[in-house]
């Protein structure tokens, strides 16, 4: 299947919330999701890596900024019920998104994107993919130069 | 937007590599996704959190079962050239999805998964999502169990 990259977009309106240190039983997802739910907060993305030794792990998820003080209350009220670590909040940051077809048979592409960001110094501190897209969550200030670096190594600008 | 949970998929052969402990520095994704790109290998989910006092983080992705001996040779390879802490596996996975329109604009039906999952005692080992998908790892043994409470809940089986 043949690779095409139909787009690059991105979201400056986001901010991510880590909950640190949860505990990797049934239920915890449940619990912190269904709060934020119950506030009408909407979720963009949510990350969550394995747990290293089949006891804690974290929890990360994007908000819109605007939405910050209520996500960060239930966030915290959650992490204490749970007793996780901590609850971190970063609202200096972008997500980028690369979407394409045939994306998944490829992983040269999620490489290539990695590449080049990489190549213009640009740290990825969360990354999410599907079939159709990889995401990657960068700092704020990177996001027109990732936009147009990523744009350019996969020549979007010639149509 | 009214929210459409349009469908339920598994893939029960994916088998799940974790990186431990790689630093947080541009070129680490990179250097990882091209050399398993090099050997051909596709790659379905790539899930990575952040790190979370800076320095280092954990990078896992899934790859076809068949894939997993050359796989698990690249990943070993990159984890001691970036003196990682070890390399982990897990080939007891499956992989759900759930499927939708305007699932992003509804943190709610997040929530609703997490909770069918938890109260069937499905523990979730890894969650990805994007605005149309909400993707979970599980254990193998639960595909079943999973795809049938969750097409109960979101009423799949009425046309
Ligand atoms: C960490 C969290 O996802 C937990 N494993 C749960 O199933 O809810
Ligand atoms: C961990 C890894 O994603 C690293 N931050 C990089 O940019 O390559």
């Amino acid at each position: 299947e043949q690779v095409v990259v139909s787009g690059v977009a991105y979201d400056k309106k986001q901010a991510r919330i880590t909950i640190h240190g949860v505990p990797d039983r049934p239920g915890i997802a449940a619990l912190l999701f269904t709060a934020i739910a119950n506030e009408n907060i909407v979720v963009d993305m949510i990350v969550q890596n394995i747990s290293i030794e089949g006891t804690i792990t974290d929890i990360s998820f994007t908000v819109p900024k605007t939405d910050i003080s209520k996500a960060m209350e239930v966030s915290k009220k959650i992490a204490k019920e749970l007793k996780a670590a901590e609850v971190l909040l970063n609202e200096d940051i972008a997500k980028i998104s690369v979407v394409g077809v045939g994306m998944r048979t490829h992983s040269g592409v999620a490489a290539k994107i990695f590449k080049i960001l990489s190549e213009n110094n640009i740290n990825i501190m969360m990354i999410s993919t599907s079939e159709i897209k990889v995401s990657c969550i960068v700092d704020l200030k990177y996001t027109e130069l990732a936009v147009r670096v990523l744009h350019d190594a996969f020549e979007l600008n010639k149509i």
